[in-house]
């Protein structure tokens, strides 16, 4: 750094300055209660997966650990020629290798730094797409590994083989792909992190920092109590009093100060507030912020879902153009086209498959004023008839050849094995709509508490505390209203603010919806209406109000826990035919079957 | 299709990860069964005389 304000060193001070690093490497080791807590939890691995930088090991025990996993694909076995790419999915991130030359042997020895958390994501999907120059690339094979099984396993080897399987029937093999993965020592990550800081502010690269460039540092992080106490902070930080601070001490300062009072409060490269949680956590956030891969083939991140992932170039051009985003949360316009979904089991997101046809009409219907009108002259009653039309021929004999079709287009979202009966049991394809699972295929939380209420359908969930909420991030009909909800029957004063809870059903999600708690049924209200989607595109939408105008019926349930609780099942366009299972005075516990949608009006 | 379940007002805590997915307009998949939240009060206590307050004249 710059010329300190001491001299150099002389030889007495050498000797003491010496000791007092004897001294504080032992401090150091001591003090770092949770470094032999590590260590514990860590054990050297066998050599070195490939060419990853810093000490790799392998976890002993995972609970409470908190840490960098570098993952490295480093080749596959496929079954055909091609040329390949993968890509890795953790958590709401999805990492893509480069296109491999056309081969059934892809090698690739892509590597990734990854946040890995006991109580967060830690089931990576891994997924092989053959790509294509015109057409998109199509995924050919996937598979799930837990991560902190992975590592906690016992192998010599540093490199693991794993079978993919065909998205269709996941009891297909089609090829098999080699990754490695190894637990970044974390004294490596907070060293590895200060070294990267020190580099940003050691203006003359020598490999230490004067109280100048100190200063620089802390105001660079953007907290200005520590900026008041800068003189204190680099007095406590240069431990061997030599008037700089090295990069160990610059790694003690951030860990042991992140613990006692947060010096950095946001990333300063993605601006995201840092919890003061774990100082690991922090350090193992900011690690992964700063880092630029290690130079190897660092796979291309920055993706939400390995579909976006898979995209070629005409999805890039769309997206440069701004004609579509793809995004989290409310979108509209093109970017309505990719519903994301999180997947509260694997903690991932998941992308909706939608026919890009039945987008572009349903945004033309419920996203412009043109569609309003439509809808005022005539096409409410066109939606009906298609939807009654639909039933009856959904109810045919001839209809069960659709069931192939239809499993195939949703091939990784259909679990055939925990169907009840084997598909040549459905005479017509509402049978098949209709199908029941097998016994326990849906375990019911706390089935014994009746003061738990569970989730009622397989579906996507929106839950809010409120209709003020519900109206402020999701439901954007204008006239929506609990009692417009409930209909004219049911007095809507016992459940004004109360919770709402929205479980949209999509087609090929499991069609019957159980209790979510027990009690008795007090009665049934039928409300004719339309049919209209229930599609995100609708209910985003404010030129349209599906839940007051849908044909819905109204069911009101007595509890001992919750009071009384409204369950409305509503139609949809085609899959308007509502039928239960239970009658009013029927004493229900949570998890038993209420009933079914199926095809018609 | 779809369901929607409304409660009365604050019978139930529901889970903080729903809420928190909601909050981005982000839908959350779900299975039947699932934990869903906790009623916030045994409503029987709601309904019950609280005999402990009650003294004799």
């Amino acid at each position: 750094g710059h010329a300190s304000s001491k001299g150099l060193p002389d030889a007495s001070e050498e000797d003491s300055s010496r000791l007092s690093r004897l001294k504080q490497k032992l401090h150091i080791n001591r003090n770092h209660h949770h470094r032999q807590r590590l260590r514990r939890i860590f054990r050297r691995s066998h050599g070195n997966s490939s060419g990853s930088s810093g000490s790799c090991l392998k976890l002993v025990s995972a609970e409470d650990f908190a840490g960098i996993a570098l993952l490295t694909l480093v080749s596959a076995e496929m079954k055909f020629k091609d040329k390949w790419l993968a890509c890795v999915s953790l958590g709401e991130q999805t990492y893509r290798t480069e296109i491999s030359d056309q081969t059934e042997k892809p090698v690739w020895n892509s590597e990734k730094k990854l946040l890995l958390e006991r109580n967060g994501p830690h089931v990576a999907r891994i997924s092989v797409f053959e790509t294509n120059r015109i057409s998109k690339n199509n995924i050919v094979g996937y598979c799930e590994i837990d991560l902190l099984e992975f590592l906690t396993q016992d192998s010599d080897s540093d490199f693991e083989v794993f079978e993919l399987f065909d998205p269709s029937s996941s009891d297909i093999v089609v090829g098999k792909i080699s990754l490695s993965c190894s637990v970044e020592d974390p004294i490596e990550t907070e060293k590895s992190f200060a070294r990267r800081l020190l580099s940003i502010v050691d203006y003359n690269q020598d490999g230490r920092l004067s109280f100048s460039e100190f200063s620089d540092l802390i105001k660079a992080f953007g907290n200005q109590v520590a900026a008041n106490k800068k003189e204190e902070l680099f007095k406590a930080a240069d431990k061997n009093g030599d008037g700089f601070v090295s990069m160990d001490e610059l790694a003690d300062l951030l860990a042991i100060q992140q613990e006692k009072e947060p010096l950095i409060n946001c990333c300063p490269v993605c601006g995201e507030i840092l919890g003061v949680s774990d100082r690991l956590n922090t350090v193992v956030h900011l690690s992964l912020c700063f880092d630029e891969g290690t130079g190897n083939e660092a796979m291309t991140g920055g993706f939400l879902t390995d579909k976006e992932a898979s995209y070629g170039w005409m999805f890039k051009l769309s997206e440069w153009a701004h004609f579509s985003s793809y995004d989290v949360g409310l979108n509209f316009g093109s970017s309505a086209s990719h519903i994301l979904v999180f997947d509260r089991k694997t903690k991932r997101l998941v992308e909706e498959l939608i026919d890009g046809k039945i987008v572009m009409s349903m945004r033309a219907l419920y996203q412009s004023k043109i569609g309003l009108c439509l809808m005022d002259s005539g096409a409410k009653e066109i939606l009906y008839k298609i939807s009654e039309k639909q039933g009856r021929k959904m109810n045919s004999a001839e209809s069960a050849e659709d069931i192939p079709k239809f499993v195939e287009f949703f091939k990784d979202q259909i679990k055939l094995d925990e169907v009840k009966y084997p598909l040549e049991h459905f005479k017509t394809f509402n049978d098949f709509f209709i199908r029941e699972l097998k016994p326990g295929a849906r375990p019911i939380a706390f089935i014994e508490r009746d003061d738990v209420a569970i989730c009622a359908a397989d579906s996507r969930l929106m839950a809010f505390k409120n209709l003020e909420d519900s109206l402020r991030f999701w439901i954007k009909g204008r006239k929506f209203s609990i009692q417009g909800l409930l209909g004219k029957e049911i007095c809507p004063s016992t459940f004004v603010d109360g919770a709402l809870i929205i479980f949209r059903l999509a087609p090929q999600d499991y069609h019957r919806f159980h209790f979510p708690v027990s009690g008795i049924i007090d009665q049934f209200v039928n409300v004719p209406g339309n049919l209209y989607t229930v599609n995100p595109i609708a209910v985003n939408s404010e030129y349209c109000n599906v839940f007051t105008e849908n044909k819905r019926v109204i069911s009101i349930i007595s509890t001992a826990e919750f009071g009384k609780v409204a369950f409305v099942a509503i139609g949809a366009t085609m899959v308007g035919s509502i039928t239960f299972l239970k009658k009013e005075g029927d004493y229900v516990n949570k998890g038993d079957e209420f009933g079914y949608f199926s095809f018609g009006g | 299709s779809t369901v929607i379940c409304v409660f009365e007002k604050d019978s139930i805590l529901i889970d903080e990860d729903l809420l928190a997915n909601s909050a981005r307009s982000l839908e959350t998949l779900v299975s039947v069964g699932m934990k869903l939240g906790v009623a916030t009060r045994k409503q029987s206590e709601i309904d019950l005389p609280n005999l402990e307050n009650c003294v004799l004249e």
